[in-house]
């Protein structure tokens, strides 16, 4: 869909429902995706900020979406 | 929000970069 694979987008609308000011982690991301391994979920972090989809916030650890509903 | 100023500061940049980012790939798959 609109050219995500299904981890990434599953992982992006994580990031876009997350609306606290330093975004979501990528341990609450781990906890909210019992199927997905952590490397799996920073291939997908690691592509949607390049794409520009999300952006880090406080820290490395930590993403907001450009386009948060 | 509990976020310092210098944080909320580096938190719009990202989001800047991030923006021009995304119309720059939108703009490339055009």
């Amino acid at each position: 869909v609109n050219g995500l694979t299904v981890h990434q987008s599953q992982v992006l609308n994580l990031i876009k429902n997350c609306h606290v000011p330093e975004g979501m982690s990528l341990q609450e991301l781990k906890a909210q995706l019992h199927n997905m391994s952590m490397s799996t979920i920073k291939q997908a972090v690691e592509f949607l900020s390049s794409e520009g989809h999300i952006y880090s916030t406080v820290d490395d650890d930590h993403y907001k979406s450009t386009d948060a509903e | 929000s509990g976020l310092t100023e210098e944080q909320k500061r580096r938190i719009e940049e990202n989001r800047q970069k991030a923006l021009a980012r995304r119309a720059e790939r939108l703009a490339a798959q055009r």
